[in-house]
């Protein structure tokens, strides 16, 4: 008899097990919270048996009807614990009640009395009742979600739940979009449209993107042979810019709008039965021209196909040439496509790079060894000293030189040391020597 | 240089005419050194030590002297005595002039070698016959103006301690005596024959190089004129430069 008890438990008879008193009345009010009923089930049951269980009885009682007045043994016809007692509601009663003797044939018959489990079982709210009664309300107007303890709902996509939480209405007067890509459609869709309706979806994605609209199938809009969409319209916009409308029943398949904001308004009179239309739309970058390298020289990464807003490339040349732009030299270069269609800097060029004038070597002198003069890379230069009053001491013995990518002259080990001319002693040009003898 | 030949150019390209209180002669060994003898520059009868370099003139490029004037001089940057030298003695004769700038070698000018360890048995042996120019005095007793050189043979170090101490004893001075000491860094040359014309380095030709060409006929400086007791009277002194290689690379290595 205490709301605050627990969603299941016992209920036994005075004095259980021991034998029930005479003249006794006992109640028991179970209560569960919202969103339950209450299951009851006898387990024991041993009441002094009576011609429609007159004298001692049990009586269970739930949204306001009487379940069965009991009383009996366990193979009494008139004994409860076969049946499982189910409320409607969240209230159920049980009454006990004895009179003032227990005797068969002047024998006093002890009779055990009762115990009955109950416990609380989620009420699905959402399921018509079992008895196909002609007044139930779904408790939802579009889809109903039934959990432990409660439910709740949702509409069909388009529509709004109200503050009912139970009816849905359709708003649509100013849907935004604003991924790159994604799906719209009429309210219900493929169910179909309601009345009047005036929606209004936006689609606004970045600047440089462009928008294209794929109609899907069923394509269905209220329409009349002979006159242009009188009942009800489908209209594209593209910025400022009203594309085309439709109705009837023949998509308008892809729709490129070559924008990247996007009005699509549907208008409905007060009648039809047309099922609507939906759409998966995309959008795509403006490409940018493929990049032309001037030269064999250039190195453009990455290849792709085709370059669009936001990709990038990186321009490099291959070894022993270097980056220009407008005869100024870079130490590196990339570009990006913008969302005109257009590359933010033009494709540089590649030039082979040059070293310096060798370094002179005293008392000695270098000699191409390729194209005179021509100091560009891969140019090779090889020294001599002034001999033979000099001789040649080289770092690893090597003489020749050749001008590198980094745009120093290195011998054969990658060394910039150029060689040195030592004097060479004691050898006089002209040894005396005597001819007489 | 008494009793020799005029030189020809290229013959003794390593030649350096010094000039400092007269003239003396040195022998290029590297690009900016100058080898010569340590009285040329520290020499006894100067008051007292002058180490001043701008007081050193060094000529090369010819043979001849009032061309090498007129060519010009080769600025010192720096000398180095030997440390063990002392004015008036010879002992460790030898020094080392550092010129300022590099020269550039070529047909009348370029360096004599350093004798190296493997010369050592050659060059210094006796009888081994060796070369030694000069603008010194002649056996007219008149100054070359014209480079001169005469062939001496070496002598065995006991034979000229021999004629040393021969000489020595009939110096009554006794200073003049401590200066008559052989010592293992000099070695001899010249001929025994005191009576007949023979040649000798003389007074001028301090410092210049004896030269050997050695077995792979490669010229090395065996010694530097050093002293000796009167000219074309005996045998000649001069400093033996093998005793010198390590302090004269611990100069010229550096460069």
């Amino acid at each position: 008899q205490n709301n605050k008890r627990p969603l299941y438990g016992t209920i036994t008879s005075p004095n259980y097990p021991k034998p029930y008193p005479n003249s006794n009345e006992s109640t028991w009010n179970i209560t569960v919270p919202e969103g339950y009923h209450i299951s009851l089930n006898f387990l024991v049951f041993d009441i002094e048996p009576s011609e429609n269980c007159y004298y001692d009885f049990v009586k269970v009682m739930a949204d306001g009807k009487e379940l069965g007045q009991f009383c009996g043994s366990v193979n009494s016809l008139t004994n409860p614990t076969r049946r499982q007692f189910v409320s409607t509601g969240t209230q159920m009663r049980i009454h006990f009640q004895s009179d003032f003797s227990n005797e068969l044939d002047g024998d006093i018959v002890p009779y055990k009395g009762f115990m009955a489990f109950y416990q609380a079982i989620d009420k699905d709210e959402c399921a018509p009742p079992s008895d196909n009664s002609a007044t139930w309300t779904p408790p939802c107007e579009h889809v109903c979600h039934n959990y432990v303890g409660g439910y709740f709902c949702s509409c069909f996509p388009g529509y709004h739940l109200q503050s009912d939480s139970r009816s849905c209405k359709v708003e649509c007067s100013s849907e935004m979009f604003t991924e790159e890509s994604g799906f719209i459609s009429s309210p219900g869709y493929p169910e179909p449209y309601p009345p009047d309706l005036k929606c209004n979806y936006s689609i606004r994605l970045e600047e440089g993107l462009q928008i294209s609209l794929s109609f899907q199938k069923p394509f269905e809009i209220d329409y009349h042979p002979k006159a242009r969409c009188p009942y009800d319209t489908l209209e594209v916009f593209a910025g400022d810019m009203m594309l085309n409308s439709f109705c009837g029943s023949d998509s308008p398949g892809m729709v490129m709008t070559r924008s990247h904001t996007v009005d699509i308004v549907f208008e409905t009179d007060d009648s039809g039965d047309s099922k609507g239309w939906s759409l998966h739309y995309t959008s795509e970058a403006i490409p940018c021209p493929n990049p032309k390298a001037w030269d064999k020289y250039t190195i453009i990464s990455p290849k792709q196909n085709i370059y669009r807003m936001r990709d990038y490339i990186v321009v490099t040349c291959q070894t022993g040439y270097k980056i220009m732009e407008d005869r100024k030299e870079l130490g590196s270069f990339s570009t990006i496509c913008q969302k005109d269609g257009t590359w933010h800097r033009p494709i540089p060029r590649c030039e082979i790079v040059t070293c310096k004038d060798p370094p002179v070597l005293t008392n000695g002198q270098y000699k191409f060894l390729t194209a005179p003069g021509n100091l560009e890379y891969e140019s090779v230069i090889q020294y001599h000293c002034n001999e033979p009053y000099y001789k040649m001491v080289t770092a690893k013995d090597s003489d020749t030189f050749t001008c590198s990518a980094q745009r120093q002259w290195k011998d054969e080990s990658g060394g910039n040391k150029i060689p040195l001319c030592i004097p060479v002693c004691g050898k006089p040009d002209n040894p005396v020597t005597n001819f007489g003898r | 240089i008494l009793h020799g030949k005029k030189a020809a150019p290229g013959n003794f390209p390593w030649q350096v005419f010094i000039s400092r209180m007269g003239r003396a002669g040195g022998a290029l060994i590297g690009e900016h050194w100058v080898l010569t003898a340590a009285h040329v520059l520290q020499p006894e009868n100067e008051e007292k030590e002058d180490n001043d370099p701008t007081k050193v003139h060094i000529f090369m490029r010819s043979l001849d002297v009032n061309q090498l004037l007129k060519i010009g001089n080769y600025p010192v940057e720096a000398f180095y005595v030997h440390p063990k030298y002392r004015r008036g003695r010879y002992d460790n004769d030898i020094a080392l002039i550092r010129l300022k700038n590099p020269v550039v070698m070529g047909e009348n000018v370029s360096p004599v070698c350093l004798p190296s360890p493997e010369d050592e048995d050659d060059i210094y042996q006796n009888h081994r016959n060796g070369y030694v120019s000069g603008y010194g005095q002649t056996e007219n007793r008149t100054i070359a103006n014209e480079l001169r050189y005469v062939s001496v043979p070496v002598v065995s170090w006991s034979a000229c301690e021999t004629y040393v101490n021969d000489k020595k004893l009939k110096v009554k001075d006794v200073s003049e005596r401590q200066k008559y000491s052989l010592t293992r860094n000099m070695f001899c040359a010249g001929f025994p024959e005191e009576s007949l014309n023979k040649g000798d380095s003389c007074e001028g030709d301090s410092g210049g190089a004896y030269t050997t060409p050695n077995r792979q006929d490669t010229w090395v400086a065996t010694g530097l004129v050093s002293w000796g007791i009167g000219c074309g009277q005996g045998y000649g002194i001069y400093t033996k430069v093998s005793n010198y290689l390590d302090w004269i690379k611990s100069y010229t290595e550096k460069d």
